[in-house]
Order: structure tokens, then sequence, then C-alpha cells
């Protein structure tokens, strides 16, 4: 564990419990993509499956189940508690575009074709592109309300700080997992341009993001 | 491959 790796899974962690606090506060899940929580729901689910059985560390299993726990509840505010808030004709990004790909890719690269690893593979690209609907709907709606840009922004940093993560182990342990870091590059590329916004707009005190 | 060995990251 170094101190980039730890502040990303904090980071990561913010940005769900900033998101499930706006939903849960403002009784309204409006602007926010139902698609890509269900997304991230699923990256969860299919890569913590290692929780039943391996045991890495206590902190290893307790993140893992809150960050299981959280997004569960996340989808299932935006789905049932507060489905009637639920903008389904913004949230209209084509899945199946980014599942089809993600599950051909994960039978043909990974680090060995066991039902768990190719499950974990899956996760692993799926995860760099499940924010696509929620990126899709600000650009549809053409404005995000701050919180959302907050739980963006801290997303984004999440993956900024998972880059330096890998930096550091492969300098300091030699460790380089070719799948995870090649996916989360091409994760964090597609937050640049949010982060451009974010700092442009939202920080200069505009309160809402209302893209060009 | 040694990450096969069981993933340490979240």
């Amino acid at each position: 564990m170094n101190i980039f790796r730890l502040a990303g899974d904090v980071s990561h962690l913010v940005a769900i419990i900033i998101l499930l606090l706006k939903i849960w506060r403002s009784k309204s899940c409006a602007g926010i993509s139902g698609k890509s929580q269900v997304l991230f729901a699923l990256v969860f689910s299919t890569r913590y499956l290692d929780l039943f059985t391996v045991f890495v560390s206590v902190y290893n299993v307790v993140m893992k189940v809150v960050f299981l726990a959280l997004s569960y509840a996340t989808v299932y505010l935006i789905y049932m508690r507060f489905r009637n808030s639920y903008d389904s004709e913004n949230d209209t990004f084509r899945v199946e575009f980014l599942l089809v790909p993600v599950i051909g890719l994960s039978f043909l690269e990974n680090y060995a074709f066991t039902p768990l690893e190719i499950l974990w593979t899956f996760s692993i690209f799926l995860e760099a592109v499940a924010i696509m609907p929620q990126l899709f709907m600000i650009t549809k709606t053409g404005e995000a309300e701050s919180i959302t840009t907050h739980y963006l922004f801290f997303l984004g940093l999440y993956r900024a700080l998972y880059i330096a993560n890998w930096v550091w182990r492969y300098h300091m342990e030699g460790f380089f997992d070719q799948i995870a870091v090649v996916s989360g590059v091409v994760q964090t590329i597609f937050y640049c341009d949010f982060f451009y916004l974010y700092v442009t707009r939202v920080l200069r005190g505009k309160g809402k993001m209302s893209l060009p | 491959a040694d990450e096969a060995a069981g993933h340490d990251e979240l």
C-alpha cells in the first residue's frame, strides 16, 4: 500500500458518498445517470467475487464490502426510492455498445482463462467506460449541478491517483499490471475534458457547469 | 503472470 493508492481509494469513497448523500438529501436523482450507477455496481460485483476466495487484508475486505453496499444503495435510490425523479429521457446512452466490446475484449485479453480472471478483466474494462452514460447525459442536458461535478471530480482524482500509484509500484516493487494500467489510462483520459470544464467553470464559482 | 495470483488493488 502507498499513499497514492490510499488517497485514490479515499477519493473514490468520497465520490460515491457525495453522490449518495446528494440523492438522499435532495430526495431526487435528477441529472444522474442511473445507467452509469448500474454499470459501477456491476463493476464491483464482478471484480469483488474474490472476497470469497482470497483474503488480501482487512482493509481490502472492508473497502470492497463498503463499495458494494454503497453502489447498490445508490442504484436502489435511483430506480426504486426516487424513481419518479429519474430522468430517463436524458439517460439514453446505449450501454450495449459498451458491454459487447468489453465482454469480447475480456475473453481475448486476460491473465488466465478462468471465470474469476475473465470477470476481473471484464470489470477492469467496464470501469473504464462506465462513466460514459453520465458524461453523455451531461452533454445532452447541457449542464450538471455542481454536486454532480464534484462527484465526477473525485472520481477522476481517484483514477489520476491510481496512475501515480502504478508509477510508484513500478519503481518501488517492479509491479506492473498491464491490463489495469492500460484500461486505467484510457479511463482517466475520459475525465480530462471534464476536468477542464470543472476548473474553468465550476471552480470559478459559476455553481452549475453549463457546457458551451 | 504474478497478477493472476490474486489482485490486491480495489
